[in-house]
């Protein structure tokens, strides 16, 4: 094998005919600056947790992508994040979830299980911990992207109490009915 | 759903997923992105692992512990691994996909869905990326 950084940014129903040439684009050049982002920390000599946390960043901040910025809406109208982060070499893992107010949830992660004794944090208390850690808080508002607020919108219209998949639809049980990419 | 997994000059893996979670989701729903084990794991004797899909079915195939454990004792490569725990997934009805990077540079990124967006990059910096089929 000759591999050092593998990413994802989502799955779903992402079929050509519904792409324009423009958002694939997009969709191409913020995955490849991900690459960069961590190879460049492993050509540093840095660690593979600098790397994926350097990729998932960027993905966390490009609105394209369902983390971070751009982060689906709860049926309340809420962006809540979930992340989580391991080390291969240790088995040291760290994970926060449900926080609506850290910039880059990864990086909340990383100082779960860096600066604590725990594996895991939720709510108000992970966001807490978080800022005490030195991650960036900002306020939710920064979450908020109109493609994601009008999926919210369409979800609510067609079913207001089922939750809907990232991007699919026509899925196998036939309960997720969407035909646009939601997180 | 975002995640990436890595392997440094040192030999140490790493792995890592952050989500929104699902459109109108209620009730404090968690999927399966920060459950380690599930929509994370990494294991410097197996396999680095994130997930992307319906949380709650990858959380009860438990999938990146479950492709770590079908190398550890199996001795099944990563290609094959990931594969069958992706096939193990569709089997109960749920959807998404995989990344996944062995101890050895291997990797896989399996998945049931129409797309997925992946990358990777190799030891020598060539660019690989896909979005569907």
């Amino acid at each position: 094998g000759n591999y050092v950084l593998v990413i994802h940014g989502g799955a779903g129903t992402i079929l050509k005919k519904n792409m324009t040439p423009e958002k694939e684009t997009q969709y191409r050049a913020a995955l490849e600056q991900a690459l960069k982002a961590g190879y460049a920390k492993i050509q540093e000599g840095k660690s593979s947790l600098d790397a994926v946390q350097a990729a998932v960043n960027i993905l966390e901040d490009n609105p394209l992508f369902n983390a971070g910025k751009g982060a689906v809406f709860t049926h309340d109208g809420k962006n809540e994040m979930d992340a989580s982060i391991m080390n291969g070499k240790t088995l040291e893992a760290g994970a926060v979830a449900g926080v609506t107010t850290i910039k880059n949830p990864i990086n909340a992660a990383r100082a779960v299980m860096e600066k604590s004794e725990h594996v895991m944090m939720a709510g108000r208390g992970a966001e807490a911990f978080a800022k005490e850690a030195g991650c960036e808080i900002v306020d939710p508002s920064y979450f908020y992207t109109e493609d994601r607020w009008k999926g919210l919108q369409k979800a609510l219209k067609e079913d207001s109490m089922k939750a809907k998949l990232d991007h699919s639809f026509n899925n196998k049980l036939g309960i997720i009915n969407i035909d646009n990419k939601f997180g | 759903t975002v995640g990436a997994v890595a392997l440094d000059k040192s030999g140490n893996l790493a792995a890592a997923t952050s989500t929104g979670g699902m459109t109108n989701k209620k009730y404090g729903r968690i999927g399966d992105s920060p459950i380690i084990g599930a929509g994370t794991y990494a294991n410097n004797n197996t396999v680095a692992v994130s997930g992307t899909g319906w949380g709650e079915f990858f959380i009860r195939t438990v999938v990146g512990y479950d492709v770590s454990a079908l190398m550890e004792y199996k001795k099944d490569p990563v290609s094959k691994a990931a594969q069958t725990v992706i096939d193990k997934v569709g089997k109960l009805g749920g959807d998404g996909g995989l990344i996944a990077l062995d101890k050895d540079g291997n990797m896989a990124m399996p998945f049931n869905t129409e797309g997925m967006y992946r990358g990777a990059i190799t030891k020598d910096g060539k660019i690989e990326i896909y979005i569907y089929k």
